[in-house]
């Protein structure tokens, strides 16, 4: 474990607590995408298919439980809570993720590091990763004013995954015969779809407006 | 083993 992993996984905890911060608070999910959630729920079941056959360490072990249910909580909340669910956004939440889901998995059958269920499904969860934000940054961009919660969410969800390309290099330069080609790649694919959405976060936190994206 | 070294990260 270095800093940079560190500081990644902390990051990705705390997008999660916002997220649950702002449902909880405000008992609503105005302006975040329910397939998205959907899509992180699906990412985290296939990569943690291991969750209980590979043990790695007490920590390992906590963060995926916590990753697995909170993704899970979230839908379920988005699905069903009878106060929370008539805020979603519904008819601006549209976009067709059935292409992601069945891009990802096309990919993970060509590349992959081993041919095995496991292998393959992990695969598929790390090219999910990359673009499962899509639906969110369009809900975004249509849903006009952003309130802070959901900007910071997305904004630390986005800043996650650069941690660990950080890591990667590290690993990379202290770790001989480190290599990490298909999580590094996605990675950089997913941190990369962030790009404008950064650009936005910081006008307006330095402008000290309302983060707005252009539609 | 060599699983659980490529697979040591979330």
């Amino acid at each position: 474990m270095n800093v940079f992993r560190l500081a990644g996984d902390m990051t990705h905890l705390l997008s999660i607590l916002l997220l649950l911060l702002k449902i909880y608070a405000t008992k609503s999910c105005s302006g975040v995408s329910r397939k998205t959630q959907e899509l992180y729920a699906i990412v985290f079941i296939f990569r943690y298919l291991d969750l209980f056959t590979d043990f790695i360490s007490v920590y390992n072990t906590f963060m995926k439980v916590v990753f697995i249910a909170s993704s899970l909580a979230i839908v379920w909340c988005m699905r069903f809570h009878p106060v929370v669910r008539r805020s979603y956004d519904r008819e601006l939440d549209t976009f067709r993720y059935f292409f992601l889901v069945g891009a990802s998995f096309a990919l993970a059958l060509i590349w992959h590091e081993k041919f095995s269920v496991q292998e393959v499904f992990w695969a598929f969860s790390i090219y999910l990763e990359a673009v499962a934000i899509l639906p969110q940054l369009v809900l975004l961009q249509r849903s006009g004013n952003v309130d802070n919660l959901t900007g910071q969410y997305v904004f630390f969800l986005g800043a996650y995954r650069a941690f660990y390309i950080l890591n990667w290099i590290y690993r990379y330069l202290t770790e001989p015969r480190f290599t990490r080609w298909i999580a590094g790649t996605s990675g950089v694919v997913q941190t990369a779809l962030y790009a404008d959405f950064f650009y936005y976060y910081f006008i307006s936190w330095k402008n000290n407006s309302k983060l707005k994206l252009p539609a | 083993l060599n699983k659980i070294l490529y697979h040591d990260e979330l």
